[in-house]
């Protein structure tokens, strides 16, 4: 399962 | 990145310029609670434990490394600075924040995604972040007299917030329709502990008076 892009937030 | 999440960061990053501005050139860090200041400490430490595994943009590592570096800095002021640490208001800043690491850990154990360090970590920085604030408002709440500075700082540190949950709506709608429960119930949960204070605060900039809390 690829990362989810809400960890991409700060 | 849409324009909400843009502003969100903005207005972060500003509500940190203005309390490192008021520290820096007043020489004071009167209002401001060092518990709060070390709790975001501990969220950045935990949040960004990817910082050097996972790449996802020049903008995202540099973001990280001044939130980070500022808050150490802001902690470090408020402890070692041998003027700023004589102004920090000790006894007013009551709160017990080791009260709320355990909870928030012992939440992420049991509500998170993945079972993995990082995940888990990661979710405790979210439970953390949204209720680090409680100890800065129980001080202001404190304090008869809450110097414009701080009363910014405070209202951009809620306006952050208010502008990531549109950033989330917009994301849902606009983008990838995907629920994400643990940040969107964490992030309301902590703009909501914002909304005493914004009505105070607007309050006292339309009437062009001193912000003031009722206790």
């Amino acid at each position: 399962d690829e990362t989810d892009s809400v960890k991409d937030e700060l | 990145m849409n324009l909400f999440r843009l502003a969100g960061d903005m207005t972060h990053l500003f509500s940190i310029i203005v309390l490192l501005l008021k520290i820096h050139a007043t020489k004071s860090c009167s209002g401001i609670s060092l518990k709060t200041q070390e709790l975001y400490v501990i969220v950045f430490l935990t949040r960004y434990l990817d910082l050097f595994t996972r790449f996802v943009s020049l903008y995202n590592t540099v973001m990280k490394i001044v939130f980070i570096g500022t808050s150490f800095a802001i902690v470090w002021y408020m402890r070692y600075h041998k003027v700023v640490k004589q102004t920090y208001n000790k006894d007013e800043d009551t709160f017990k924040h080791y009260f709320l690491l355990l909870p928030c850990f012992v939440l992420a154990l049991l509500l998170h995604n993945e079972f993995t360090t990082m995940d888990v970590l990661w979710t405790f920085s979210l439970y953390l972040e949204a209720v680090a604030i409680l100890p800065q408002l129980v001080l202001l709440q404190q304090s008869r007299n809450i110097d414009n500075l701080t009363g910014n700082y405070v209202f951009f540190l809620g306006a952050y917030r208010g502008l990531y949950v549109l950033n989330w709506i917009y994301r849902y709608f606009l983008q990838d329709h995907r629920a994400r429960w643990i940040p969107w119930i964490s992030g309301l949960v902590q703009t909501a502990l914002y909304a005493d204070f914004f009505y105070y605060y607007i309050l006292s900039w339309k009437k062009h008076e001193k912000l003031k809390l009722p206790a």
